[in-house]
């Protein structure tokens, strides 16, 4: 654990005088690894240290704790503001619909997400549409489908046929239409790397003008989390995360990385392959979690 | 780096960094280029191109866990399926049964993943397009009731492989991994020497908790390959070297896409080469 490794490195700093240089390099070597294990992208990783570096050096030794405790206190509470505010939920449209586009990597928990934010909505006493905009993955409407039959919620859906883009403008006529309160938009996995794909999204974007447009992230990403995203935000501006699998153990640095360099807000923590509510993010269990 | 005229202390570091963008996780980094600068001290090695050279073998060398193959030859061989959620699971499947059949080789699919939303669908699908045989029951069925059945149903019509799609499941999730160890009973008192073939599918865009996957379902099923999907993203898929090199489980395939072709038998100089540029 991070604490024993700070209190093996820093055993030789007493109860007396200032915190020195000297003593936190060591501190800070054992802090980057427990980052870098954590899949924190190793630029943040660094940069998060030389912050942390200014704030210890020059402090009082305090006796009521322990030097490790000391510095892992300033280490808690520097990631937790980097981490950002605690989420101030979803965005509401001014007028009609909410339309909120979920997108992000194969297999991050898109439409799986895209059901629980109906759940959400709903609980709320919402009245949402999901709109089954994947039409390349093999059974992906018949899963939004049966995911939308479990909580009682309809997916406009067409012919694998249609354009993404067209199916997400079509839910919208039908949710202004219909009178829904919100338009949840699940999109087909896609690389960055795909110019073909990423332009199809920044297409949908333009097409019904998303009030949230959320990047569903797995847990387990690694040091690429921060170059994904920040392509996929250069195409359209993300407006929230969703960090996946969180009912694991992978311990999330990715969340770390991505608000970070792209300023994206984490807002909510999937935790689980049921349709349950999302939970909402909070900073300082997230930091405890990637410091592990 | 390697093409700098000398190498200093930043260099050292600014490689180690790149290994960690790679994925390979501190330990193995800051191991490997500890072992490369004594290597290039010991050998007296003065040049970027010869440095690069040593480097590329240390890490060929690392991930030497033994034979790459498919295991193959029972009557039926029979495959078992397992990872964690979206790791490319079924569409990796799906590629295995279309290189095994322009191999000359039948498969039979079970689709044992009677929980998530549209698995069974979307398993069918494939084996319609690839013309292979699925064998399903209904959703919310026992996966070793499944499996029991496509046993049989493999033995009776004589495929060259069963391969078994599992349902996605956190390796620190005990029931479920209760439940692919139930799997695992139901194939053993079938076939002794069954399963033939435990495949972990990775993805490739996975940090280092892929070290925590492959030791939890190796604890409780055994693996005997991994298949690393998603390489044709940006991520290097570097983890497999902790992994190579605690557990000596062999990286069989790559994934590289989203289509039936996208499937390649692992080459370890070809991803060696790709992580270091
Ligand atoms: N354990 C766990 N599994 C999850 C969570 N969210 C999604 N999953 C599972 O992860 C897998 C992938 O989820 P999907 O919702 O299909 O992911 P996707 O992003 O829509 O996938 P593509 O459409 O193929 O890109 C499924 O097995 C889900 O049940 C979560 O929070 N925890
Ligand atoms: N780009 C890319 N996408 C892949 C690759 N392999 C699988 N995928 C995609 O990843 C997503 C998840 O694939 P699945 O085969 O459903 O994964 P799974 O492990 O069976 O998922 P669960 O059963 O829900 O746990 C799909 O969108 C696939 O098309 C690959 O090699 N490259
Ligand atoms: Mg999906
Ligand atoms: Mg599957």
């Amino acid at each position: 654990r991070l604490t024993e490794r700070l209190d093996a490195a820093l055993k030789k700093m007493t109860g007396r005088g200032k915190i020195r240089e000297a003593d936190v390099d060591e501190a800070m070597r054992e802090v980057r690894r427990a980052l870098l294990e954590a899949d924190v992208h190793f630029k943040v990783a660094r940069s998060f240290i030389a912050a942390v570096r200014e704030r210890a050096v020059g402090k009082e030794v305090l006796s009521s704790v322990t030097p490790a405790q000391q510095v892992v206190k300033i280490v808690h509470d520097e990631l937790t503001e980097l981490l950002g505010r605690e989420t101030e939920g979803l965005a509401k449209a001014s007028d009609g619909p909410t339309v909120i586009m979920v997108i992000g990597l194969q297999g991050s928990g898109k439409t799986t997400s895209a059901a629980k934010l109906a759940l959400r909505l709903k609980k709320a006493g919402g009245t949402p549409l999901l709109a089954a905009a994947d039409v390349k993955r093999p059974a992906a409407v018949e899963q939004l489908r049966t995911l939308g039959e479990q909580i009682d919620v309809p997916v406009h859906f067409e012919s694998a046929k249609s354009k993404p883009e067209h199916i997400a403008r079509n839910a919208l006529d039908k949710a202004r239409k219909d009178k829904h309160s919100a338009v949840i938009v699940d999109t087909a996995g896609r690389i960055q790397l795909d110019e073909e794909l990423m332009e199809e999204v920044r297409r949908m974007g333009k097409l019904t003008k998303p009030d949230e447009v959320l990047f569903v992230a797995d847990a387990m990403t690694g040091q690429e989390a921060v170059n994904v995203a920040a392509e996929f935000h250069e195409r359209v501006p993300l407006t929230g995360l969703i960090l996946t699998k969180m009912d694991g153990d992978a311990r999330g640095g990715a969340a770390l990385s991505i608000r970070a360099v792209t300023g994206v807000p984490v807002k909510f923590l999937a935790q689980g392959e049921k349709v349950e509510p999302l939970e909402v993010f909070h900073p300082d269990r997230l930091a405890s979690r990637i410091l592990g | 780096v390697f093409t700098r005229s000398s190498i200093g202390d930043d260099d050292w570091e600014e490689l180690e960094d790149l290994l960690i963008t790679g994925d390979v996780g501190p330990e193995f980094a800051l191991d490997i280029v500890t072992r490369l600068r004594q290597q290039v001290k010991d050998e007296g090695i003065k040049t970027p191109d010869a440095m690069l050279a040593a480097m590329q073998t240390l890490l060929i060398e690392a991930l030497d866990a033994g034979s790459g193959e498919l295991a193959g030859g029972h009557g039926p061989t029979i495959v078992l399926v397992v990872g964690v959620n979206g790791s490319g699971k079924t569409t990796s499947i799906a590629k295995l049964a279309h290189s095994l059949k322009r191999a000359g080789l039948t498969s039979l699919l079970a689709a044992a993943d009677t929980f998530r939303a549209g698995a069974i669908d979307q398993l069918k699908i494939w084996g319609d397009r690839l013309d292979q045989r699925v064998v399903a029951h209904q959703p919310g069925a026992d996966p070793a009731a499944v499996v029991f059945d496509a046993l049989g149903a493999a033995t009776a019509a004589g495929v060259d492989y069963l391969i078994i799609d599992t349902a996605g499941r956190l390796q620190t999730n005990r029931n479920l991994m209760a439940e692919l160890e139930k799997v695992v009973r139901v194939l053993n008192r079938a076939d002794a020497g069954a399963p033939h073939e435990v495949l972990l599918v990775l993805d490739g865009l996975t940090g280092q908790n892929a070290l925590s996957q492959a030791r939890l379902f190796g604890e409780a099923v055994g693996v005997t390959g991994i298949i690393l999907a998603k390489l044709d993203s940006s991520s290097k898929g570097g983890v497999v070297f902790p992994i190579t090199e605690e557990l000596a489980v062999p990286i069989k395939f790559v994934g590289t896409g989203e289509s039936i072709d996208d499937l390649a038998v692992f080459d370890p100089t070809e991803f060696v080469e790709a992580l270091l540029r």
